[in-house]
């Protein structure tokens, strides 16, 4: 299956594509969760609303507690969209640890949190219009979001 | 280079053929 570390440096690459207010350069920047959440707002407002966002809380420089508060929450409600609105399930191996994101913005388990909002993005209501973003990336980046891809849509059971 | 044309042949048949799927279909 995809390489998890070297996913998070692709899913990275295309999580700018959306230039969210947030800082979004390194994956540190991913560990408060604030770029991911203002990422989902834009793939599907409507479920990702604003009040929803408003939860997410922006001041958590080096407040690893406020980071998992805020990784929980984006893993809880991106988990609901799957059920919900997609008629997918998760399996076990697809879930990020939100504490080892929280604490040490671990690659592997970001790889895994970027791969599940890069589910939501190709099958929601405005998916054409990410999926054509999607292709304006490099090829060794489409290369691997493709291959994440593949990979969601293999283990989904339903 | 037909190495390099065929893989972004791969791509773009991929990407088109989840443009067509229809939204929120499981898978």
């Amino acid at each position: 299956s995809v390489n998890k570390a070297a996913l998070c440096g692709s899913l990275l690459t295309w999580l700018q594509t959306f230039q969210v207010p947030s800082p979004c350069a390194t994956f540190q920047d991913l560990s408060s969760g604030v770029a991911v959440a203002q990422v989902l707002h834009l793939i599907d407002p409507s479920w990702f609303n604003d009040a929803w966002l408003m939860r997410i809380k922006e001041e958590t420089l080096e407040n690893w507690r406020l980071k998992l508060s805020n990784l929980k929450k984006i893993l809880q409600s991106v988990l609901e969209y799957y059920h919900d609105v997609l008629g997918q399930s998760v399996t076990d191996d697809h879930l990020p640890d939100v504490t080892l994101i929280g604490e040490f913005s671990d690659p592997t388990e970001l790889g895994k949190l970027m791969q599940l909002v890069l589910g939501c993005a190709i099958s929601c209501e405005k998916k054409q219009e990410h999926i054509k973003q999607i292709m304006t990336l490099e090829e060794s980046v489409q290369h691997v979001v493709m291959t994440a891809i593949q990979e969601l849509m293999t283990k989904d059971p339903t | 280079d037909s190495a390099g044309a065929a893989n972004e042949g791969v791509l773009a048949n991929f990407f088109n053929s989840l443009l067509s799927k229809k939204s929120g279909s499981p898978g």
